[in-house]
């Protein structure tokens, strides 16, 4: 039973895109059944795997929007056990689509429910926004993964995003709850790094993932390769990060 | 006659906000009075400067959606010439309210229109995305200045933006033009910053400021002393690449 979880933060920038390829590589080479959607406009998890969106390639936009099933969008990638549903810049016109819509919410929802049991573990790679298909992805998902850098703005979005996940808990999702913070791009030298980490260490009640994600120029180099940086470098401080997050990840959900 | 620039880029965390607050606060300085609209729902621009906005705090959310004047939600910042609109996270909501409404698309053109004789430039802080309030910002600019960071995925975004920029030229805003690219966040150690920079200064044909933004500790802490790294460290190598590139800015302009 796929348990689906949403790598979301309106913040731009923190690490998104990075957490969802990364930790979805890492798990699938851990052997486990690997679905990562690409609810971006943007399509960076789809051009970071090296997957061409061609004219007659159908996407996440045409199941949104237009019924087609998930089994006939999602396609493999080069890294074994991990799947993607790819996404198209012609979902930034989804939104004003889905507006006057029924139920428009959970029309990720329906899509994913239907391919759900197919997957040990669904990720969902969020757009930067608090707008309808971020709240999309949060009412079809059980759980939240909140990439957050050691930066003052990253810091500061948090409490509006917990608000947004409140209100999708409280009016279209009951069961959603956050999975667990993970710091990204941490370098150890910079110390408003050092003090963003206090700050999160000392002051937040949310559960917080043991493992940092260090800033490396090798995950930042793995997307010109069309690759996750597991299968770039494996041996790269960046895999280890990631290695070790697929690893606390399945720990807390007594799957190891 | 103030000349409206829009800070835009889709892909988030480039640098657009550290872009619109720290060459506005440089023009400031230069004797040119400036307004900053912050037209993105996280309000980071509007946080950086140190505006905390409390309950009666009116935004750009009322000017464009309840139609209050901009000269009455306007205020001063701590440095002298620079003035914001601030923003506020219900602007959110701004996006689905103004889907139905004629001539959406000129909302904040309306806006602006009214206070464009004020200021000698109106800098406009967009938020990561394609959508209708970018738009909104791309249809009331008269030009547009695109950070990118020297990233795989800040290039590749550019052209979906140069896309939407040709769109919005040719259906609601003939004027526009671009203004410029701006590298930002450039690390010179590091090999794929060297490669995308020389990448953008060998295949782009769009207009490239001369100008680099380096990546500088000052410039990620001076949001948390809630002002523009030249009012927070004037000797500091951030505050030099932004004179630097208000000063190019104005050359351009003919305004030195
Ligand atoms: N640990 C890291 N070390 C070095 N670079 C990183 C790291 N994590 C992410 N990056 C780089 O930082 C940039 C931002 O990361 P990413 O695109 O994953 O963020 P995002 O939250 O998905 O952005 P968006 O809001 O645009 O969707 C990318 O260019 C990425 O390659
Ligand atoms: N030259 C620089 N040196 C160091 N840090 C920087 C630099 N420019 C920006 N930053 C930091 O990088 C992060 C991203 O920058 P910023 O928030 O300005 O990007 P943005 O494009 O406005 O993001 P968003 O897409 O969320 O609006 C911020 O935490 C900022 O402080
Ligand atoms: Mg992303
Ligand atoms: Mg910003």
């Amino acid at each position: 039973m796929g348990k689906i979880v949403a790598i979301a933060n309106q913040k731009g920038g923190v690490g998104k895109t990075t957490t969802a390829i990364n930790m979805g590589a890492c798990l699938a080479i851990l052997e486990k059944k690997i679905l990562l959607v690409d609810a971006d406009p943007q399509a960076n998890s789809t051009s970071g795997l090296g997957i061409e969106t061609t004219e007659d390639q159908l996407t996440i936009y045409d199941c949104m929007i237009n019924g087609v099933s998930a089994k006939e969008v999602i396609i493999p990638t080069n890294t074994p056990n991990l799947y993607i549903l790819p996404s198209h810049i012609d979902l930034v016109g989804a939104e004003l689509e889905l507006v006057s819509r029924m139920r428009r919410e959970y029309t990720l929802q329906g899509v994913l429910d239907k391919v759900k049991d197919d997957y040990d573990y669904i990720l969902i790679d969020c757009m930067p926004s608090l707008g309808l298909l971020a709240v999309n992805a949060l009412t079809a998902a059980d759980a939240v993964i909140i990439p957050i850098q050691t930066e003052i703005y990253a810091l500061e979005g948090l409490q509006k995003l917990k608000n947004t996940i409140e209100l999708v808990r409280e009016h279209l999702n009951p069961n959603l709850e956050i999975e667990g913070i993970v710091m990204t791009m941490y370098d150890s030298r910079l110390r408003l790094a050092n003090m963003i980490l206090e700050e999160v260490r000392q002051n937040l009640t949310d559960p917080l993932f043991d493992t940092i994600i260090h800033r490396n120029s090798k995950i930042s180099e793995s997307p010109s390769m069309k690759a996750p940086v597991i299968m770039y470098d494996a041996a790269s401080t960046g895999s280890l990060n990631f290695m070790q997050l697929a690893m606390e990840f399945l720990k807390r959900n007594n799957d190891v």
